[in-house]
């Protein structure tokens, strides 16, 4: 399978092709989920609407129960998402563990939360103008997200 | 040159993929 860690590095990447507001950047944002949130909001703003990106707390800081609370609200969103508009239900083994991502900011959790946006992103309506950003990427980000984007294709494995 | 043939394979390797992803159908990834 994808080195999770690898995956973090070349997804954050391609997240920075996301206009996404500049106090949304940091590692603490990301762990935090907000940045994710905009980013999802950008792929589908009727599913992942203002309203659903309201519900995402802004700051959440330190309190890492609260980081957690974030990217279960997106987690589940995001599993709801795949299964009712894309069709693709999200196997077992592509979820985050979303509590050592908000406790630990865990590169390899955050690469996987990222794998299932990059499958939101590549098979919705605007996948036309999400796949050609990916296009222009460096070449080994591109090698990445194809493997990616493979490995999410690729049926349960046992 | 050799490097030269791999980069060129490799982006066509990458052209070809996301190229067929654009010709899938919206919702199916799989």
């Amino acid at each position: 399978s994808v080195d999770k860690a690898k995956l973090c590095g070349s997804l954050l990447t391609w997240l920075q092709t996301f206009q996404v507001p500049p106090c949304c950047i940091s590692p603490q944002d990301l762990s935090s989920g907000l940045a994710i949130a905009h980013v999802l909001n950008q792929i589908d703003p009727t599913w992942f609407n203002e309203a659903w990106l309201q519900s995402i707390s802004e700051d959440p800081g330190p309190n890492w129960k609260l980081k957690v609370s974030n990217l279960e609200k997106i987690l589940r969103s995001l599993l709801e998402y795949s299964q009712d508009v894309l069709g693709h239900p999200v196997s077992e083994q592509h979820l985050p563990d979303v509590s050592l991502l908000g406790q630990f900011s865990d590169p390899s959790e955050l690469g996987k939360l990222l794998q299932l946006v990059l499958g939101c992103a590549i098979s919705c309506e605007k996948k036309q103008e999400h796949i050609q950003r990916i296009m222009t990427l460096e070449e080994s980000v591109q090698h990445v997200v194809m493997e990616a984007i493979q490995e999410l294709m690729t049926k349960d494995t046992p | 040159d050799p490097n030269m043939k791999a980069g060129a394979t490799s982006e066509g390797v990458l052209a070809n993929f996301f190229n067929s992803l654009l010709s899938k159908k919206t919702g199916s990834p799989g």
